[in-house]
Order: C-alpha cells, then structure tokens, then sequence
C-alpha cells in the first residue's frame, strides 16, 4: 500500500486542512509524487489550492478515479476535489460497512501511481473519517493549544484503536502535531507540556506557529509555498515534511 | 414556542461553544431563565461549564428531560448535558425525520418554564444540526474573520431556507457574529466589510474580539463571567446579549 496518511481531528477548527495543504505541497517540492484527497464536504482543501469542487463526489461516482484527479500548479502534486453535493455527502456519511469497503479498495486502485497520499478529513468521527482512516496507513492529528482540542483527544484515539484492531488494518499512529502555537501565551506552555507528558514519542517535535499568512494564502488558491516563501509557516511545514519524510 | 436560539455553523472551530456558553450566561445573570443544551458528541458545552456528559444521550432515552437537567452554579441556568456514547450519537446522526419529530417535541415539550433557550451543536450540517435547527425560533452563526469560513457560509445559508420552507416552520434568522476579532489584521477587516456588504442587517454591531481568558476559563470550566469578570470577553458577551433581548 502507498504511504497513506490520514489527517483527521473530530474538533473543529484545529488545522486539518491548512497542515493537508503545506504538508502536499511540502512533500512535492521535495519531489514526491503526491495526492491531497479533500473529503471535507467544506471542499476548504480544495478551494485552499485554488480548484474547484466538483459536481458530483468522486468517490460515489462510477468514473475511475483517474479521470477525477487535478493538475495542480505545484509540480508532482495532484488533487482529489471534494464536492458538495448534499446527496453524496450524505451517502457517504451514512454509508454501512460493504459501501465504505468499496470506497477503499476505490481509493486504492488508484493510489498506486503516487509515493505520498494526504487525506483531508471533516470535524468528525462519523462513517466518512472512519472510511478514511481505514483506507489510510497513518493517522496525523493536529491539535491546538487549547482546553477543548485536549478533551476530544481521548474519544478520538479510542475510536483510532478500534480500527487498528481489526483484521485487515494497516493503520499506525502518526503523530500528534501542535498547531497555531503562541509562545507567548501560558495556555500554549500548559498544553504543551500536558500532551507531551501524556503522548510523549509521537508528538511531533515540529510546532506550526500562529502565522497570519497561512489564513491570508488560502484566501489567493495558494499555498504560503507559493504566497509567503520566507513566512515562519512555510519553515515550520518544511520542517515538519522533513520530520516525516525522515520517519519513513 | 420558547424563544430557542440554535448556534450552528459547518464550519469547525469559530466560536460555536465559546458563544453558547457566555450568551447563556449573560442572559441568566440579566434574569432571564435559561437552558443551555449541548447536541455535540465532543460535550464542550458541558465541560465548559464544569459539568459531566451523562452516560446515555438524554434525548435518546425514555426518561422525561426534566430528570436529565442540571443545574449550575449559575443562578437561572440550566444545561441538558450532552453525551459521548457513540451509539446515541450515531442514532441523533443517522436518523430519519420521524425520529427527528420525536426529539423537537421532547425539547419542546420541557422547555415551556424556560425563557430562553441555546443549543450548541456540532461543526456538521447533518441530522442532528437540522434537528436542532427545525426546533429552534432563531439560527446564530458565529463566524471568524478567514477565508474559508466566509466559504461555508452559502452552503449554510442553504440549508437554513429549505427549512424555513417547511410547513410547520418557525426557525427565522437570529444574525451572524464575527468572533475572533483582530483589529490589527488587515484579514479581519477585510472579512468584516465582505460580510456586512453581502449580509447587510443581520450581523451583529457587536463583534467578539480575540481573548485569551476565553480559553483559559474553560480550562477551568468557568464561563470569564466568573473567571475574568472584567476581561474583553465578559464584556463583549454581555453587549452581544444586550443587543439579543433588546431585538426580541
Ligand atoms: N498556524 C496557523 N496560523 C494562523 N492561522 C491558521 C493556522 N492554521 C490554520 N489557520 C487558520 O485557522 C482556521 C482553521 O484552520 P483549518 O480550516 O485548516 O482547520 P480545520 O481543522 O481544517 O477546520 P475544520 O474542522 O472546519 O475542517 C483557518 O481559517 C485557517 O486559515
Ligand atoms: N473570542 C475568542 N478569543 C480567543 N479564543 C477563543 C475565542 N472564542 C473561542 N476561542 C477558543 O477557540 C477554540 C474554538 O472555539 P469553540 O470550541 O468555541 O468553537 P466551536 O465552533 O464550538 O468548535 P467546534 O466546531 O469544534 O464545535 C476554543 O479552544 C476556544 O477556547
Ligand atoms: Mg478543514
Ligand atoms: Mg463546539
């Protein structure tokens, strides 16, 4: 299977699209041939890189995936377009166990061609996150500094462990990666150092900080790969590429 | 009905709790007797206020609401707490609309002592939020001053008409209120003037500024009315609750 990482949080808001965005873009640049999927029915990953949605969603669509995929303007990237269409969200969000395994042997057949695949989740732990997560190698969780995005923590590792328990699954922990971090605040230190004491090993050691170009690109179709090449956003994805890279 | 205001947006982590919690505060410190209810399966609203999710989903179980309302240190607050049991969740999520009558008329059945009602629910535009938002007078939607919470706000808008278009609709437009608000970010203007252009009338004259104490108080499951009285938060939630009775 591809190197699959899944980049899912049941809390809202936390930067699971921004950290899909940078981490593509970042693994492409690096020279990795690289997908984003966007199943967010917000389609922010998609629009974050200046495409747009499609009609209909690719993976409840009988078209091969292939025809489905975009260019983008960053080479070896390619973007798998979210849709909004109500009815699809909605057979996907309330799929049963036999539709979501089609989704994921859909998923896969045409992964093979790709040496990186990111996968952008919605804020929640419904059927859709669960089909991504088991289609996915990985899982990466961003997490701000913040009292709510410490209390979904549990809920989510423990619907994570029930998926790693099943038979065919592939699925490891990845990370836990601190974004819109703000040194000068206590809030920042407290929590830090909470889920360091408590995750401790799979924390990453890269932090995103709280950068106002990260939001502003977004607004453009670009990434700050693209938007703010020298901003603090673009070294922290860059970094934290590496980091994984490295993992391998 | 009770006068029942649902704060609802798609999109993840713009304020949706944050606001739940100190407007119904302010409202039961200016007398009125409030009930906050907490439809989110991560039960921040019930953190938040220092109290603990109930093991079954009260507006699952047989049991009247009435046996499932605590109340807190708050004077004239109450909250129906919500609950993390995925089964519950899963039922609230998936259902049909014969069981969505069923929990309108078991919300509406008990709320009649209250004078006022909020309910948080979760960052999705499925089941359980248009459950929330067909049992509701008015819809809130906090939205932050970024790019792609201006993207979710149509698709929103959406939904909310094609309730409204129902029969038995009561469900009109409570306003739209910028949270977040950074003043020395050229984005947050920007944003600010795009949305009063686009939405005119219904965004709130009060905006909430960003805050830190905010999220500290619910760190110590306390709304700032309590932990920092005198904060830009406390402040700001009790104009903004000024200006919700006055629009009665
Ligand atoms: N490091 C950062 N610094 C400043 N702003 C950021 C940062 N990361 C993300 N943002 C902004 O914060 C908001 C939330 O981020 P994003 O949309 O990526 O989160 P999400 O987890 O994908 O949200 P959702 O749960 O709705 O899918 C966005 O407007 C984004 O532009
Ligand atoms: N005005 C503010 N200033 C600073 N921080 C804030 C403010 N409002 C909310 N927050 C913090 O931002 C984070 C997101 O807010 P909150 O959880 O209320 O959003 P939400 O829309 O309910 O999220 P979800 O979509 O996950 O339900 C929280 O950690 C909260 O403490
Ligand atoms: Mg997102
Ligand atoms: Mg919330």
């Amino acid at each position: 299977m591809v190197r699959t990482i899944c980049i899912a949080n049941q809390k809202g808001g936390v930067g699971k699209t921004t950290t899909a965005i940078h981490l593509a873009t970042a693994s492409a640049i690096a020279g990795q041939r690289t997908l984003l999927v966007d199943l967010d029915p917000q389609c922010n990953a998609t629009s974050g890189i200046g495409q747009q949605p499609l009609e209909r969603h690719p993976l409840v669509c009988e078209r091969p995936l292939g025809e489905s995929i975009r260019i983008t303007e960053v080479e070896n990237l390619g973007i798998l377009p979210g849709s909004r269409y109500f009815q699809d969200i909605d057979y996907l969000e309330n799929g049963n166990a036999s539709h979501s395994e089609r989704l994921k042997h859909h998923l896969a057949n045409y992964t093979q061609r790709y040496d990186l695949v990111y996968i952008d989740c919605p804020p929640s732990l419904g059927q859709l996150t669960q089909t991504a997560l088991s289609s996915s190698s990985e899982v990466l969780m961003p997490i701000q500094c913040e009292f709510f995005a410490m209390e979904g923590l549990t809920q989510m590792i423990h619907v994570i462990k029930r998926i790693m328990q099943r038979v065919d699954n592939q699925l490891q922990f990845g990370g836990i990666l601190l974004t819109m971090y703000e040194p000068q605040l206590e809030l920042t230190h407290e929590v830090d150092a909470e889920v360091r004491d408590f995750f401790g090993e799979i924390v990453f050691d890269t932090v995103i900080p709280r950068d106002v170009t990260l939001s502003e690109a977004s607004g453009h179709g670009q990434s700050t790969f693209e938007y703010a090449p020298r901003s603090r956003g673009t070294r922290a994805y860059t970094e934290l590429c590496q980091e994984i890279l490295e993992y391998e």
